[in-house]
């Protein structure tokens, strides 16, 4: 029996609202330590990897291990009918062939459930390895989004160069190019207002930018973005889930053939 | 025009 209760149903609707540009279905697999996600879009190119970890949700129960096959289409299609401030309850009998969602209104006078499919995916789990980053920037995730959309007016690729003075975004393209330059902030007296960068050593790498905009549809879920960079390595871009977890989307980046 | 690389190409099927 599996069965996670979570009183924000908002964080789920955020998560699916973050992943399903990318993906269309996505296996969750659940073990007593929370739900993982780990997939490719169907180009190979970026790769979503979410952990939602047991303790934080309200209630948790995998007695056995279990992978469910999500169509993560019809899965927005009944978290849409979830209110922001309805519990949602996920459940599954073991080796199920469908999943239960049940929502609750907060005076438990409405309780809604529906039940869907599951589907047989085959589990291709890439080896992420540890890496020490050359850059590590933190920014607002909000000021991340609005670089990507502008920049993505100019063309199909975003130079993002990273020295110890900050951070730089470039694009080019018919119109004409822009640049878009974050100088570390010095002392701001919000956190998630500043934009640090740690530096082992300059990085510049070149991403498509389709890809940073579908990834900034997880902005709502984190006041703050983190960007990882190494040369000739994939970007990871990260968002925290509240105190839960975390969305983190690796991108492969363009070379000079 | 620079080359779009894949993820296999850094990351391995586990």
């Amino acid at each position: 029996m599996f069965e996670a209760r979570l009183v924000q149903s908002s964080i789920l609707k955020k998560v699916l609202e973050a992943i399903k540009d990318l993906l269309n279905e996505a296996t969750f697999d659940c073990s007593d330590s929370g739900i993982q996600l780990q997939a490719m879009d169907n180009s190979h190119v970026s790769l979503v990897s979410m952990n939602l970890r047991s303790d934080g949700f309200d209630k948790y129960r995998c007695d056995r291990n279990i992978s469910m096959g999500m169509n993560l289409g019809s899965m927005t299609k009944i978290l849409k009918c979830a209110a922001n401030e309805d519990v949602v309850t996920m459940k599954a009998q073991d080796n199920a062939d469908t999943v239960t969602f049940v929502f609750e209104s907060p005076n438990q006078e409405k309780v809604s459930d529906y039940e869907m499919k599951l589907m047989n995916l085959d589990q291709e789990h890439l080896g992420i390895p540890e890496t020490e980053y050359a850059c590590v920037v933190r920014l607002p995730a909000g000021e991340f989004a609005r670089i990507c959309r502008d920049l993505s007016q100019f063309g199909e690729s975003v130079v993002i160069s990273c020295t110890k003075e900050g951070v730089k975004f470039s694009s080019a393209g018919d119109i004409g190019s822009a640049n878009i330059k974050l100088a570390q902030t010095s002392n701001v007296d919000k956190e998630e207002l500043a934009v640090t960068v740690e530096m082992q050593e300059p990085v510049t790498l070149t991403f498509a930018s389709r890809y940073l905009n579908s990834f900034t549809k997880a902005t709502s879920l984190s006041n703050v973005v983190q960007l990882s960079m190494s040369p000739d390595v994939p970007l990871v871009v990260e968002y925290r889930i509240g105190e839960i977890g975390h969305i983190r989307y690796y991108l492969a980046p363009k070379i000079e053939d | 025009e620079d080359m779009q690389s894949k993820l296999s190409r850094f990351f391995s099927k586990n």
